[in-house]
């Protein structure tokens, strides 16, 4: 394809390829093909039918998705920043969860965990084991409790020792139940109570090998309980996370923190120009 | 769904004639848009949609079928045809557990990526096989992941199934060992074993994999799929079937909304069949896999 110089059906066919294969969905795939179609019907200064010339322009498009949004962790100028990390079954909510508290410990926060999810096997003693590892503290009940009960006491708990950000961690749910989305409107309500504006950043996690659901669930998360940003953890794997371009497109919720793997230290911002670059390889 | 989809691409045909080529492009076009918004492969459904076109083309708009409802015939039957049958009444493996359970004990090993679901189900397995009057031990051999022993435990004692206890230190290859040996010591049916989840591109666990294989050689190697991969399901179940073997596939949270094309794409590229699917975190919630289900599915 590199010696071909015309752009046509086939090279159209061959970026569709790259776009799907990526998970980028056909919807957002299609809009922007659509775009490069158009932007390459007028005859560019000759290098833009080529190969290289081509993908600029879409990795230009690309990152047109991605631009005009801050990718900041959303902090409280008054008080206590509340994060509270959600998303389906076996993302990474947990692990994610440990590498911020890192993170953020990194940067001179005084950070507090809470173990909200008090449904799943081994979900508070895994916890532990981060909140140990990231050198920060841990609030917990005995399993069965309810989640909100938890959160209570961790923000107060927060507010006694002046922690600067409370993350909160929250049982995998499919966002098909209906019980289990009702539970975390409540746990937002009551997080709201305890502090102005908490949540502050609702994060919800997403594993970058998975496919079109991916969006779905970030609609039906955001209109339960609005979701300010995103973790695609698992990007060391060779899924691409192109869902995440469809989830920007449609939804406007930003990107904000990457996983890179199953240690504390792999948590890096969410950079657009990487990440398309990336895709498009 | 796509019946409707393709309802609206044949709307126009009236009476008899062939199908013309112009309108099978349509009908293909909708067929590999509905499995692609499933997140069947691709590759898959380039190869998928040949094999419908095939069959379609110069087909007669024939008696009662009208084109629409031909069209999503060949699409089942093609489907049903990659997924393979569904398991006869009986016809499902040792006592009716679609495995091979004549080891003794019999060698059950889960594999898969990061948070697929293999702990979990290795409890569901559990519960399953001693339903079945089967004596099992589950061997926790994921070392990494932080209190997936107790994880593991848990789960024993919920189901009722002993996890083989291991004084820390030992690495996964020598959990195993120990493990199968103290079953087999004990005269037991069934062992399970739950191993970490690790990358499909990470040679140093997969090698630790294919090691555990040649060490205990396992009666089943059981791939653990999260119903909602994409793309990558491709990469990762031809990494998992060429560096290890696999024996059968275990498709998880189908319990959700996603559409499960991985399930289509993993049959196609390793030609082993789903076993199991788990619907839902308790330990009941495991069932036998229903090929014309995620058909429908699919197909949305
Ligand atoms: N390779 C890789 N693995 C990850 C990453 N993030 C998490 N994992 C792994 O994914 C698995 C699941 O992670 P968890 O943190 O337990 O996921 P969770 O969303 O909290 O799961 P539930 O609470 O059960 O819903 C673990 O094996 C983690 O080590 C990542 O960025 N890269
Ligand atoms: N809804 C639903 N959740 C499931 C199903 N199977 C597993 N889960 C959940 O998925 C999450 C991950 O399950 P685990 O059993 O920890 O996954 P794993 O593959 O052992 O994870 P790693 O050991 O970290 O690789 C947990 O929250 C489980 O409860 C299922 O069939 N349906
Ligand atoms: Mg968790
Ligand atoms: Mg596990």
């Amino acid at each position: 394809i590199r010696s071909k110089p015309a752009f046509d059906e086939s090279s159209l066919g061959q970026l569709e390829e790259i776009l799907i294969s990526a998970d980028v969905g056909v919807r957002t795939s299609s809009r922007l093909l659509k775009k490069l179609s158009a932007s390459l019907a007028f005859p560019l200064k000759g290098k833009e039918d080529r190969w290289e010339g081509v993908l600029s322009v879409l990795r230009e498009e690309m990152l047109d998705i991605f631009s005009g949004r801050s990718r900041e962790l959303i902090t409280n100028a008054d008080g206590l920043t509340v994060v509270l990390v959600v998303g389906v079954n076996g993302v990474g909510k947990t692990t994610s969860i440990g590498k911020l508290a890192n993170l953020l410990r990194g940067q001179g926060k005084r950070v507090l965990l809470a173990a909200g999810d008090t449904f799943r096997a081994g979900a508070i003693e895994q916890l532990e084991i981060w909140a140990k590892s990231a050198g920060v503290g841990i609030v917990k009940q005995k399993y069965g409790v309810d989640p909100s009960a938890v959160a209570f006491d961790a923000v107060s708990a927060c507010l006694a020792r002046g922690i600067d950000v409370l993350i909160i961690d929250t049982a995998g749910r499919l966002h098909t139940k209906v019980n289990l989305m009702e539970e975390l409107k409540k746990v937002k309500r009551v997080l709201g109570k305890g502090v102005p504006g908490a949540p502050h950043e609702i994060l919800l996690v997403v594993d970058a090998t998975t496919g079109q659901n991916a969006l779905i669930q970030a609609k039906l998360f955001h209109s339960a309980v609005g979701v300010s940003g995103i973790a695609l953890a698992k990007l060391d794997g060779t899924a691409k996370g192109g869902i995440v371009a469809a989830i920007e497109d449609e939804l406007a919720i930003p990107v904000k923190l990457v996983g890179t793997g199953e240690n504390l230290e792999d948590l890096q911002s969410f950079d657009p120009a990487e990440f398309v670059q990336a895709l498009l390889n | 769904g796509i019946s409707g989809k393709l309802q609206s691409v044949f709307k126009k045909l009236r009476g008899r004639g062939k199908l013309t080529e112009a309108n099978i492009n349509d009908a293909m076009r909708e067929v590999k848009l509905a499995l692609l918004e499933a997140d069947v492969n691709y590759l898959v459904v380039k190869d998928f949609v040949e094999a419908v076109r095939q069959r379609a083309i110069g087909r007669e708009v024939a008696g009662s079928l009208l084109p629409a409802q031909q069209v999503i015939k060949i699409v089942h039957e093609e489907m049903a045809k990659l997924m393979g049958p569904a398991p006869l009444a009986g016809e499902t493996g040792t006592a009716g557990t679609q495995l091979n359970i004549d080891g003794k004990p019999s060698v059950i090993m889960l594999v898969g990526l990061q948070g697929c679901g293999k702990t979990t189900t290795c409890g569901k397995l559990a519960f399953f096989l001693k339903n079945k009057g089967l004596t099992v031990l589950m061997i926790p051999a994921d070392t990494r992941r932080p209190a997936a022993g107790e994880q593991l435990e848990v789960l024993g004692r919920e189901v009722g199934v002993p996890v083989y206890s291991t004084a820390g230190g030992k690495n996964p290859l020598q959990i195993v060992e120990d493990g199968v040996r103290e079953a087999r010591e004990r005269g037991l049916d069934a062992v399970l074993i739950d191993t970490g989840g690790r990358l499909h591109i990470d040679d140093e666990l997969m090698n630790e994999l294919a090691e555990m294989r040649e060490m205990v050689s396992p009666q089943e190697v059981l791939l653990v799929i999260d119903a909602m991969t994409g793309q990558d399901a491709v990469k990762e179940a031809s990494e998992f079937e060429g560096r290890l073997g696999v024996d059968g596939v275990i498709l998880t949270k189908l319990d959700g909304d996603a559409r499960g094309g991985a399930a289509l794409s993993v049959r196609k590229v390793t030609g082993k069949p789903v076993k199991f699917v788990g619907v839902g975190e308790r330990t009941d919630a495991l069932e036998a896999f229903l090929p014309d289900r995620i058909a429908s599915r699919i197909l949305g």
